[in-house]
């Protein structure tokens, strides 16, 4: 079944923290900085693979993300 | 192919590994197999050796764990992370924990297949990061191969020898 929004979010927000370095919490008035920082390291991620370039969570991207694999960090710890 | 930021590799070629525990999803005889030939894919290429120790501490700490393995990188149960490995240093460096709530198999292609999984490891545990290259056995997602055709992908030839030279046997 098609994921939720919000599922789709926790999923690539959780990925992207143990394996891009996305800080873990940001303060509720951060909302844009955080935003920018989760653009920033899902353009990381999907150049990294390969995908399209767009700091979007697409499809392809998602995909991606939920498939099993090596849990040492993509980028430098 | 990409090795970790900060020159870590051994400095000696004769290396040492312990298998302290085992999964209950193969034989014992099947993990130890896998883990051999698993690390002789990067013997077969390199000057590396390796010999298997049962007691003490090894350059290479093999070993099956679920959740919170008290290392700072906890496992998430099936599927997800399968397993992770240290780069080469003094102490839990070079070592590869292997995600116990996975299902471990020995030639078939369901579950996840233990060499493959532990030979990408072992590309860790010798000083290779995630490769690129989606044929490459370093690239982060699983995939699964034909285990009696595996050869190394050149790639991750080009990696290894990278850090520690050809074979000179070859």
């Amino acid at each position: 079944a098609p994921l939720a929004g919000k599922d789709r979010d926790s999923i690539a927000k959780d990925y992207l923290t143990k394996l891009y370095g996305l800080p873990k919490q940001s303060s509720p008035d951060s909302e844009k900085r955080a935003s920018s920082e989760m653009n920033q390291r899902l353009k990381e991620m999907q150049q990294f693979f390969r995908l399209k370039v767009t700091g979007k969570l697409d499809d392809e991207t998602l995909e991606v993300m939920k498939k099993p694999r090596c849990g040492v960090p993509d980028v430098a710890a | 192919y990409s090795t970790f930021q900060g020159n870590y590799k051994w400095k000696k070629h004769a290396l040492t590994y312990r298998i302290e525990n085992y999964t209950p999803d193969m034989s014992v005889a099947e993990v130890d197999d896998s883990i051999k030939r698993a690390l002789q894919v990067w013997a077969d290429v390199t000057p590396l050796r390796f010999s298997r120790v049962n007691r003490g501490t090894a350059d290479i700490m093999i070993s099956f764990a679920v959740g919170d393995h008290q290392d700072g990188y906890p496992f998430d149960g099936p599927d997800g992370f399968l397993a992770h490995a240290f780069p080469p240093f003094e102490g839990l460096g070079g070592d590869a924990h292997f995600d116990d709530d996975e299902k471990f198999s020995f030639r078939s292609p369901e579950g996840y297949n233990l060499f493959l999984v532990a030979a990408h490891e072992f590309g860790h545990s010798l000083g290779l990061d995630h490769s690129q290259d989606p044929g490459a056995l370093m690239f982060p997602t699983y995939v699964y191969r034909d285990i009696d055709t595996f050869a190394l992908p050149k790639d991750d030839v080009n990696g290894i020898q990278s850090l520690y030279g050809p074979n000179p046997d070859i």
